[in-house]
């Protein structure tokens, strides 16, 4: 463990949180993409196959069974909460899953490590993962307002696989071990995906502006 | 030959 993997995972624990909270308090989902939050139930779910297979540390465990619990207890609050899915922008919310799933699923039957199914799962989770962001930003732009919120949501998503670049970096240079070709390359596709998003949100943060996405 | 990290990554 290094301090970049620790403040990624605490990055990407305060993002899930900060939304879980959100919706559980003022019991609204407004400006949030049920289609991205699916999307991340799946990716957890096809990431930690190997949870009660492999233990890893109690570290890695606690922050699976956390991960998991959050990303669908914010897919239940806004299909099933009486109040919470009334705020649900279910008009606006239109990306197809499967313009997303399908592709991410081939790619990770061509292109994987081995060709077994935790190892295909495992890809599929990295490559969905890197696009997962897509319907919440689309999203963005259709409404075109951010709460704050929000915007902290997304910025920090992009934060932790920044953040988790620089892990791969260290481990690179200091430890035995090496980072798959396949990991770098979802990493940063991930990350560059959140890059525009980052401009404008640094752009109102330093402008003191309400963040607005161009069109 | 070094073996694979990142599994053990969340």
């Amino acid at each position: 463990m290094n301090i970049f993997r620790l403040a990624g995972d605490m990055t990407h624990l305060v993002s899930v949180l900060v939304l879980l909270l959100k919706i559980h308090t003022i019991k609204s989902c407004a400006g949030i993409s049920l289609k991205t939050q699916e999307l991340y139930a799946l990716v957890f779910t096809t990431r930690y196959l190997d949870l009660f297979t492999d233990y890893i540390s109690l570290y890695n465990t606690v922050m699976k069974l956390i991960f998991l619990g959050s990303s669908f207890s914010i897919v239940w609050y806004i299909r099933r909460h009486k109040i919470v899915r009334r705020s649900y922008d279910k008009d606006q919310d239109t990306f197809r899953h499967y313009f997303i799933v399908l592709p991410c699923l081939v790619l990770a039957l061509l292109i994987h490590h081995k060709f077994t199914f935790k190892e295909v799962m495992w890809t599929f989770s990295l490559y969905l993962e890197a696009v997962a962001i897509l319907p919440q930003l689309v999203l963005l732009q259709r409404t075109r307002n951010i709460d704050n919120l929000t915007g902290q949501y997304v910025f920090l998503l992009g934060a932790y696989r920044a953040l988790y670049i620089l892990n791969w970096i260290y481990r690179h240079y200091t430890e035995p071990h090496y980072v798959h070709w396949i990991t770098w390359i979802a990493g940063i596709v991930q990350t560059l995906l959140y890059a525009d998003f980052f401009y404008y949100y640094f752009q109102s943060w330093k402008n003191n502006v309400k963040l607005q996405l161009p069109a | 030959e070094k073996d694979e990290a990142t599994k053990d990554e969340l």
